[in-house]
């Protein structure tokens, strides 16, 4: 489709028709629409350097370089519409693809990423993010929530005064526990929107630059740290060629003021949801109790 | 017997950072899984034993794990089966039921045995997931508060094409209205 977009009652989501990506999420009730890029990058892991001998492990996340490499430039997509769900399916690479969807009556975008097995034949332990790009003016500042508990306002260090520049490290990267947000800060008057991200496990952060929020989805590294596990990071996973990961992004847009409504229920729904059993034939007849 | 203990112990033992934060060997890491598996299975029977108590059968009851890779044993060979949805929420739940199924065509009926519409069919990518069967049923399911639902599920003729009334874009879907629980 020249603008492939998929739709429900309360948002519409817009894709980029040649690279595949996301484009921009529409609030259809409130009329609110945001730009907002997502794609998936990875960190090429530390194995020590001039600076410090410290590889990148399981305690410690030290990126080799500030930036890190996208997975691919582009991703494939295919479009499918049905009467209960509407999806993009992206493929990135062999070792990452993500579904991303719309159900009837969901006033959230889910993003159903897998990442893994994560190739090593380069040498290059990798440490892999999702992230997304909006044009909030955040102020290099975001917010966490822990299970509805204590909303924090987190903000990237910027390492000396006056570096303009935060770049990643194990000092930037907070705990996701659940619910990152990422919302203007306040008194910013012209913007009075906020984009959540839930993720269905614990997960390491941060927003390095404004207006963008990264998540590490996988990791896969190749030297150890040094700090007593004497063995890198390096899961085989089922059969033995790298552990493979598939977990979920449920992304909100709303106002600041209707978010905390929104994203609280769909965080207990993330860790408590519905228990399916499979029954043969009719299978037992139940009263409810 | 089921046992919820399995899996509390299990859960306190990976209350330990290593658990927590994966700052552990490789070996140690596989141990938290298989202890948290086997309360995980502990429990399964327990919500079994309760679901055969509240239907008063003995009818096999089970679990399918690897949903989130569409592999389902049950759905993939069972021409007429029950899907039971049990809420531990304190609210009602719509939920997305979606299955790996081998025929192509499946009438769902909900727990006041009215026919469940739409059921969708969609053919699975090749990056879709781990398991054999070509096709995926998706159906709403919803269930009360603290409750459960019952979906019966037949398949039909196993060679016709997927019935999916297309859902045209920007037409709000009007969602079944189901007895609040």
């Amino acid at each position: 489709e020249p603008e492939p977009q998929i739709e429900n009652e309360h948002l519409r989501v817009r894709f980029d028709p040649i690279m595949g990506h996301l484009l921009e999420i529409q609030n259809l009730a409130k009329g609110i629409s945001l730009p907002v890029f997502q794609s998936f990058y990875w960190y090429n892991a530390s194995a020590g350097d001039g600076l410090s001998p410290q590889a990148s492990g399981a305690y410690i996340f030290r990126p080799d370089a500030a930036t890190p490499v996208p997975v691919a430039k582009r991703a494939a997509t295919h479009l499918l519409k049905t009467a209960l769900v509407q999806e993009v399916q992206q493929n990135f690479s062999q070792w990452c693809s993500q579904v991303l969807r719309l159900r009837p009556g969901q006033p959230y975008l889910e993003l159903e990423w897998t990442v893994g097995p994560i190739p090593v034949g380069d040498g290059l332990g990798k440490e892999v993010i999702s992230r997304f790009e909006t044009p909030l003016r955040t102020a290099g500042r975001f917010y966490t929530d822990s299970n509805g508990r204590q909303v924090l306002q987190r903000r990237a260090h910027l390492g000396t005064p006056g570096a303009g520049q935060s770049t990643p490290g194990a000092g930037q990267s907070t705990p996701e526990p659940r619910p990152t947000l990422l919302t203007p800060v306040p008194p910013v008057q012209d913007q009075k929107v906020q984009l959540t991200v839930l993720t269905d496990r614990s997960q390491g952060g941060s927003s390095l630059q404004d207006g963008s929020l990264e998540l590490m989805v996988h990791r896969r590294l190749l030297h150890d740290d040094n700090r007593g596990l004497a063995e890198a990071l390096d899961e085989p996973g089922a059969d033995g060629r790298g552990l493979v990961v598939r977990g979920r992004h449920l992304v909100l847009l709303d106002t600041v003021e209707a978010s905390p409504e929104q994203h609280r229920p769909r965080a207990q729904e993330m860790v408590t949801p519905p228990t399916v059993v499979l029954a043969p034939g009719t299978g037992p007849h139940l009263r409810q109790p | 017997p089921g046992d919820s203990s399995v899996l509390r112990e299990a859960v306190a033992v990976a209350q330990h950072h290593d658990a927590v934060a994966g700052t552990e060997r490789q070996h140690v890491a596989d141990d938290y899984a298989r202890q948290l598996a086997k309360g995980w299975d502990s429990c399964q029977v327990l919500v079994a034993n309760a679901l055969s108590l509240l239907g008063g059968t003995k009818e096999p009851l089970v679990f399918c794990n690897g949903l989130n890779i569409s592999v389902c044993p049950l759905s993939e060979t069972t021409p007429h089966f029950t899907v039971i949805l049990y809420n531990p929420l304190a609210w009602d739940v719509s939920w997305p039921v979606r299955l790996p199924v081998r025929a192509t065509s499946y009438a769902v009926t909900d727990p006041q045995g009215r026919p469940v519409v739409p059921v969708s069919g969609v053919t699975r990518r090749l990056w879709g997931g781990a398991g054999g069967a070509p096709g995926e049923l998706l159906f709403q399911a919803w269930a009360p508060p603290l409750g459960f639902s019952t979906f019966e599920v037949k398949q039909l003729s196993p060679g016709s094409t997927w019935d999916t009334p297309g859902w045209p874009s920007g037409t709000p879907w009007d969602p079944p209205r189901w007895p609040s629980g």
